[in-house]
């Protein structure tokens, strides 16, 4: 459990920053 | 009635929401019916983490959202993945989609590995939800809110998230009571399937280790 809940922060993150912004 | 600053928050919330897509190329796949049980645990992976992008991405757009404590900004996103996943799972369900997609969908999470302990509840509130009838503008906005969740873990400023969640939860409430002045208790209903989620969040974190065990 405590790896997928790293796993979403991680996802968060990087998706907050725009990693993901095409 | 809406007054005006309320029609913009509900069209610029619903825009947001309609933004909200996963890539089409993963729907697709999604459709193809030959797969193992390794191939459907990857893919579902796959598509989790493409959700939670879109769904930051909707998040991102919520008026005031990028104005919160930035890690407040993650502690409601990771609080909320899950229920706002379910309610988004559950919209698509209930879509009338081309014959037998919905079977196909179906059959794909029942053989994912998953026990029926927690698909049975996972499908019974996609029925309910299915039985409210949601408009996609109900489905914006129950969406923002639940995101918007004062009371989740490690929320430093709960004021300033109520701030935000208010004025969404009023506009819901007036635009349950225009369109749907026959059933006085649509808001109330729509605000019951939040208990819901609440109750399959919980569960999913039990899901998930019963399913990485599998």
């Amino acid at each position: 459990h405590s790896s997928n809940t790293i796993g979403l922060e991680a996802i968060i993150r990087k998706a907050l920053m725009g990693k993901y912004d095409e | 009635e809406l007054n005006q600053e309320q029609e913009t928050l509900l069209s610029y919330i619903v825009e947001a929401y309609n933004k909200c897509r996963i890539p089409q190329d993963m729907a697709k796949k999604l459709l193809q019916d030959q797969f193992s049980t390794e191939e459907n645990f990857l893919l579902l992976t796959e598509m989790a983490t493409s959700q939670v992008q879109v769904l930051v991405e909707f998040t991102k757009k919520l008026p005031g959202f990028q104005t919160l404590d930035h890690e407040d900004q993650i502690a409601l996103i990771k609080g909320s993945a899950v229920e706002a996943m379910f309610l988004r799972s559950a919209q698509i369900f209930n879509r009338k989609l081309p014959q037998g997609h919905n079977v196909v969908l179906e059959e794909r999470i029942r053989k994912s590995g998953i026990s029926d302990d927690y698909i049975t509840p996972m499908f019974n509130f996609y029925k309910t939800v299915g039985e409210l009838q949601m408009t996609q503008e109900e489905h914006a906005l129950l969406t923002a809110i639940t995101i918007l969740s004062p009371d989740r873990p490690y929320i430093k400023d709960l004021h300033a998230v109520e701030k935000l969640q208010e004025p969404i939860l009023n506009v819901l409430q007036i635009f349950c009571k225009i369109h749907h002045n026959k059933d006085p208790q649509h808001f109330a209903r729509l605000l019951g399937r939040l208990t819901e989620l609440r109750t399959l969040n919980h569960h999913h974190a039990e899901m998930l280790s019963s399913w990485r065990m599998n």
